[in-house]
């Protein structure tokens, strides 16, 4: 379902090119769970934008169910990211004069839904991660790990088929942590999303099918679930 | 040196009160590694920003070395944070318009070092954070954990006496969470700062004195080191 291929993306910097991602190569299959992991800087966020359409690599590419998305228009692209990715951002994102319940339900808007369905989804998914008594709370008076949870649930809004999820674990406990592991899970065992997962949390290694370890902006080995 | 009395403190949403801290009280000694642990929600960084003086509670009160800051005109409580406390916030709270270094020198602007001084002083901490080779990039052009370690850096800049760190380990991989939990022990150990640290890092556990467990606004247990 995702084919990236030869990934280059550099960065430049006054007269200096970082070279974030030095070539990637992988192939990811429908209804997967893969973690990518890696020491902080190695590259996994870039490469995060990449697959998800978000910033274009120097060189090489990626194809997204099948269709290589540097030929795809603007239009067509976003068309793909509202319906077919839920994205979960390493800073969430959020819109800060929203509540919870706008964030989340703002997916479903530009997706054509009836506001009235819209808002019983997001409130239904709020509730799922543990914040139905949080609804009108803007972000700036939610704690750091209550932010994470609105930008998960805003990233299910439209029922996706593929989660990317950079770093869904890091400001949570040890609790909410195992049950929004346990979330992805469901999703992907139950619904066959396909759940593509940057992060630090070795949890992550007890529900994925495969790892991505990457270092310096390559890939230093895969492992299968068998091998972990 | 930091003293904590019945401490409320109670957000206003429309009608509703929120009350994230019913009435704490907590003695913490200089020289201390303190850790506070609990679920996410259960008034962590509401805490934090009691005892570093940046929010006012509704009732009870807080001493910072013997001062009541209840007490303290602005000036005073300006001095007290710039030359004693350092803060890691839970969101950075970096400058998104300066670089790495100038993130890390402006506290010692404020607390009146030359600048040449201040540069080398900037330079040196983000060396031994590992981030010597990202001196010029702004927050926009680091990674996640990058820019966690820029704010770990600029809270040491003025060598406070006590550090407040909320979350410090959150975005980083394994590694480089071992370095910055060894960074703040050595500073505790070897140069006596009093660490009060907000975290879900079950590595902290070994290096804390006493580990404070909070849940829905009050304190659960206190337990030391021998106990954990
Ligand atoms: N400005 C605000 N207005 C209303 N409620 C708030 C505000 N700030 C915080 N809260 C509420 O107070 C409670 C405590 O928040 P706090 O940020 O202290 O939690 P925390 O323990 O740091 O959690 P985390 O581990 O997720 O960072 C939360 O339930 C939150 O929703
Ligand atoms: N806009 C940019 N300009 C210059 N360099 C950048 C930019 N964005 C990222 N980089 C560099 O590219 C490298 C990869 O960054 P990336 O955010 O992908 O790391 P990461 O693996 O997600 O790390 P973390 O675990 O800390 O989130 C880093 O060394 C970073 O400094
Ligand atoms: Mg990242
Ligand atoms: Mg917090």
């Amino acid at each position: 379902v995702v084919r990236a291929r030869d990934v280059v993306k550099e960065f430049k910097m006054g007269n200096e090119v970082v070279r974030a991602l030095k070539g990637i190569s992988l192939d990811i299959r429908r209804g997967e769970y893969i973690s990518i992991m890696g020491p902080s800087g190695s590259g996994k966020s870039t490469f995060f934008n990449m697959i998800g359409g978000i910033d274009r690599p120097n060189s090489g590419s990626i194809f997204i169910a099948d269709s290589d998305i540097a030929q795809l228009g603007e239009s067509e692209m976003a068309f793909l990211r509202c319906h077919n990715i839920g994205y979960i951002f390493q800073s969430y994102n959020l819109l800060t004069t929203m509540t919870a319940l706008e964030n989340v339900q703002l997916p479903t808007i530009f997706a054509g839904m009836p506001a009235e369905e819209g808002t019983i989804r997001a409130m239904e998914i709020l509730e799922r991660v543990g914040l139905g008594h949080r609804l009108h709370n803007k972000p700036s008076q939610l704690s750091g790990g209550q932010q994470q949870r609105v930008a998960i649930a805003r990233s299910l809004a439209n029922r996706p088929s593929i989660v990317l999820a950079d770093e869904p674990t890091a400001n949570l406990d040890a609790k909410t942590g195992k049950e929004i592991i346990g979330l992805l899970r469901e999703l992907n065992k139950e619904e066959g999303v396909t759940i593509i997962s940057a992060t630090h949390d070795p949890r992550m290694l007890d529900v994925s099918d495969r790892v991505v370890w990457v270092n310096d902006g390559m890939i230093d080995r895969v492992e299968n679930r068998e091998n972990i």
